[in-house]
């Protein structure tokens, strides 16, 4: 554990809660992509099996418990109960265009073809372009609302924060994990453009 | 050391 690895964590458990805070609150997920975010409780449920195999530290467990129960109760309030609000229509982009590339480059670049392996290394390539459909429906409709900026900033930090981390631990570890960090690479790539936005024009955004 | 499983990082 180190700076980069802890304060990228609580970006991300700050992103997450910040999205479901916002929904709770206003009683609506208008702006926000369903699609993103069954995406991301795909890539916890598939990342996060190990829960059953292997324990690293009650710091570890807590927060994949933490991540996979907020990310299935922020699909439940978009899908079920604020189902009313949800923007469908602006929310057009296919998730198998995602999931079917995706699983089948797991299968094909891993560290162990194994069943839990595969899955995991299906959930970091998700991961890093799991963010898409939510920048289609903004580039589509135009405008984001302030919350939803502040998520999508603290969730591009997370990652950016955690490419230290992997520097970080090459120095000083010795430790490396090509995919996370090829597909961490790529997953910040894809917030910069945002980024550039949200530093200039800050919060709200409209293009 | 490079990689070694199980994962480590969230």
């Amino acid at each position: 554990m180190n700076i980069f690895r802890l304060t990228g964590d609580l970006s991300h458990l700050a992103a997450i809660i910040i999205l479901l805070l916002k929904i709770w609150k206003t009683r609506s997920c208008a702006g926000i992509s369903g699609k993103s975010q069954i995406l991301f409780a795909l890539v916890f449920t598939t990342r996060y099996l190990d829960l059953l195999t292997s324990f690293i530290s009650l710091y570890n467990t807590t927060m994949k418990v933490i991540y996979i129960g907020c990310a299935y109760a922020t699909v439940y309030l978009i899908y079920m109960k604020f189902k009313a609000t949800y923007d469908g229509n602006h929310d057009s982009f296919r998730m198998e265009f995602l999931v079917v590339p995706v699983g089948g480059l797991a299968c094909l670049v891993n560290h162990d073809f194994s069943f839990l392996e595969i899955l995991w290394t299906f959930s970091i390539y998700l991961e890093s372009v799991a963010i898409l459909p939510q920048l289609f429906m903004i580039s589509k409709t135009g405008e984001a609302e302030t919350i939803t900026t502040h998520y999508l900033f603290f969730l591009g930090l997370y990652r950016a924060l955690y490419l230290f981390n992997w520097i970080w631990r090459f120095y000083f570890e010795g430790f490396f994990d090509m995919i996370a960090i090829v597909a961490g690479m790529v997953q910040t790539i894809l917030y910069c453009d945002f980024f550039y936005l949200y530093v200039t024009k800050g919060q709200g955004i409209s293009l | 050391h490079a990689l070694q499983l199980p994962h480590d990082e969230l």
